[in-house]
């Protein structure tokens, strides 16, 4: 573990914790896409599967039970509480998620470290979570007014993945790990899909003026 | 192995 892999799995806790927190406390969803939240489900359930099979440390399992229960927890919200659902954007996150999941499967298939079920999923998983943020950054654009506590939500799970990035860095210099294409460009796809919102972020935040998307 | 190194991140 390194500082950089501990600051990006606490930007990616603190992002889930601050979306429930916001649901839960507003008991509204508004401007949060119901389908990136599913498709983090697929992530994380394609991916945790050595939850039982495997385990790292105590905290490696935890923080997997929590990312699994949070994002399922999430999209119950939104979908099934009597008042949150009301609040959901329907008619704004019109992205047909379920769209990117055959391709990132096929893929998937193709290019692995190697062909066994756990590590194709997992391949899956990475490939997936690439793309999962797409319905959230689009629906954004559509949302006029970005509230606060939503657009810290992104900003952190952008970060997690940025910090990943210098996790593996670190890695492969500091630890002689080998290099790890997949997850490096998973991660560098992944998070160079925020870099226009980051800007926009960084902007609002210095000029201390409300968060805008170009529409 | 591949597995150990890449599996116990998150």
């Amino acid at each position: 573990m390194n500082i950089f892999r501990l600051a990006g799995d606490m930007s990616h806790l603190l992002s889930v914790i601050l979306l429930l927190l916001k649901i839960r406390t507003t008991k509204s969803c508004a401007g949060i896409s119901l389908k990136t939240q599913e498709l983090y489900v697929v992530v994380f359930l394609a991916r945790y599967l050595n939850l039982f099979t495997r385990y790292y440390s105590f905290y490696n399992t935890v923080m997997k039970l929590v990312f699994i229960a949070t994002s399922v927890c999430i999209v119950w919200y939104m979908r099934f509480h009597k008042v949150v659902k009301q609040t959901y954007n329907k008619d704004l996150d019109t992205f047909r998620h379920y769209v990117v999941i055959p391709p990132c499967f096929l893929l998937a298939l193709l290019v692995h470290h190697e062909f066994t079920v756990m590590e194709v999923l997992w391949t899956f998983s990475l490939y997936l979570e690439a793309v999962a943020i797409l319905p959230q950054l689009i629906l954004l654009q559509r949302t006029r007014n970005i509230d606060n506590l939503t657009g810290n939500y992104i900003f952190l799970l952008g970060a997690y993945r940025a910090l990943y990035l210098l996790n593996w860095i670190y890695r492969f210099f500091m630890e002689k790990a080998q290099a790890r294409w997949i997850s490096w460009i998973s991660g560098l796809v992944q998070t160079a899909l925020y870099a226009d919102f980051f800007y926009y972020y960084i902007k609002s935040w210095k000029n201390n003026e409300k968060l805008k998307l170009p529409a | 192995s591949s597995d150990s190194e890449s599996h116990d991140e998150l």
